[in-house]
């Protein structure tokens, strides 16, 4: 299964994780 | 037999031509007769085909939804009580489930296999950063970044549409059915009504300046005290008597109350939802803002419920009836369209920064999506042949009567809004 998310944010949105990451639910996907 | 399995030499030989002929004859049928490539809408804006190795059209052509239910009612049959522990201690050794953080740690309580896949964490065990996007899941990332013309891309070089995959505004088409989910909280549902910003919400004669209530200062602490008109008064009871339980039980009151509830949610958010009718559907995106997206894959192994990752209002839901391939890695780079393609649940809405959008996409084994405020959502259900709707048309459920000055179902970040289960 799979959760995609698909958001508006401002230019300056950065992703704070990598491609292949394991992440757990809570933790930090991206910031303005 | 053992002799026999030794003994016995392979021999090699080539299919008559006939079979071949007649295995390519039997695959260009499905693919042109069982909805494999389809039109999304009559006007041809999106042409969703299955494209994709060798491999792909094999898996293309297996009845993979009766799979996923006929998989779903194994793990629903009830295990016999001495067999559970070892059974899901070998189920989570093999696919790395923590069973430290499981909320029943006794593995007896759980009934099935499908039981123990939906199974609850501690409290505490997830605690949430402090960041306006968190993850909504455990899993893995399987690509994120920037969505340019309106192309969300699968992998590297592989894109799929983003209105093909969020469903496109087409109130008119014969294939979307609004359906109104009904409201749990007491609110007024005959008054509800989108407003601008300079007009009020009526609610039992009673008016609200949504610029009062809303607030456009900085501070938490402002007064969101709904405005009363002189004309507006309640109308006293019948009976003329009124002891103060039944004064507090005033419906209007009770709106009143969830009114300013619901302003101060809103406020928080930083939402302000309802105020203006904007498409839902991503495309409008603000000057200086950019569409992104992000995809996260959940292991066998891995807790299957999802959480709200941002503070958020859901307004309405598209329900896609697909395919259920495999969303695993291996498939993601093989099979293009593949989240196009899958049954999925698009529930789309409004952060503080614009449009957000959040979609459980189903797979083989985990073909059932759960949404815990909308229990009219079925997922993999089992259609007749001949009513199976054909892919890329949804039903759509709009949230407007759960908060009538949000305009949709509000979410806290960190919220428990469903999950997966096996089939």
């Amino acid at each position: 299964s799979t959760v995609v998310l698909v958001f508006e944010a401002p230019l300056s949105f950065e992703f704070k994780v990598g491609a292949g990451q394991k992440v757990k639910v809570g933790e930090v996907l991206g910031d303005v | 037999l053992s002799a026999a399995w030794k003994d016995t030499p392979t021999k090699w030989y080539p299919l008559p031509l006939a079979v071949g002929a007649l295995l390519l004859v039997a695959i260009d049928y499905r693919k042109n007769h069982t909805g494999k490539e389809v039109h999304l809408d009559e006007h041809g804006n999106e042409v969703v085909k299955l494209k994709g190795p060798w491999q792909v059209h094999v898996l293309g052509a297996l009845p993979l939804r009766n799979l996923s239910r006929l998989w779903g009612y194994l793990n629903s049959l009830e295990l016999p009580v001495w067999f559970r522990p070892f059974g899901f201690r070998l189920y989570s050794y093999i696919f790395g489930c923590n069973l430290d953080e499981i909320e029943n740690t006794d593995l007896t309580q759980y009934k099935s296999l499908g039981d123990f896949f939906y199974r609850r964490l501690k409290d505490g065990v997830r605690p949430i950063a402090d960041s306006v996007l968190v993850s909504p899941a455990d899993g893995k990332v399987l690509h994120f970044g920037t969505i340019s013309d309106l192309h969300v891309e699968q992998v590297k070089g592989i894109t799929y549409s983003l209105d093909a995959f969020l469903g496109v505004e087409n109130p008119s088409s014969p294939s979307s059915t609004v359906i109104e989910i009904p409201k749990t909280e007491h609110h007024d549902n005959k008054n509800h009504e989108v407003v601008t910003d300079e007009e009020f919400a009526n609610v039992n004669g009673i008016q609200y300046s949504l610029g009062n209530l809303l607030g456009s200062g900085s501070t938490k602490s402002q007064q969101h005290q709904p405005r009363k008109t002189p004309t507006s008064t309640p109308s006293p009871s019948s009976s003329g008597t009124q002891t103060p339980d039944q004064t507090h039980l005033d419906p209007s009151q009770s709106v009143q109350d969830n009114l300013a509830h619901d302003a101060t949610v809103a406020y928080e958010m930083g939402v302000r939802p309802a105020l203006r009718r904007r498409s839902t559907s991503g495309s409008d995106v603000q000057e200086g803002h950019a569409l992104n997206f992000v995809v996260i894959y959940l292991a066998p192994g891995d807790y299957h419920r999802f959480h709200s990752p941002t503070a958020w209002i859901v307004q309405k839901r598209r329900h896609f009836v697909g395919e259920l391939f495999s969303v695993s890695p291996y498939m993601a780079k093989r099979l293009q369209n593949l989240f196009v393609l899958n049954e999925r649940v698009a529930l789309l809405g409004r952060w503080k920064h614009g449009f957000f959008g959040m979609v459980p996409v189903g797979a083989t084994n985990v073909g059932s999506i759960k949404i815990n405020f909308d229990s009219a959502l079925r997922t993999n259900e089992l259609h007749p042949r001949r009513s199976h709707p054909p892919p890329g048309t949804y039903t759509e459920a709009t949230y407007s009567s759960a908060s009538p000055i949000l305009g949709g179902k509000p979410l806290n970040k960190g919220e428990e809004m469903g999950g997966f289960c096996l089939g």
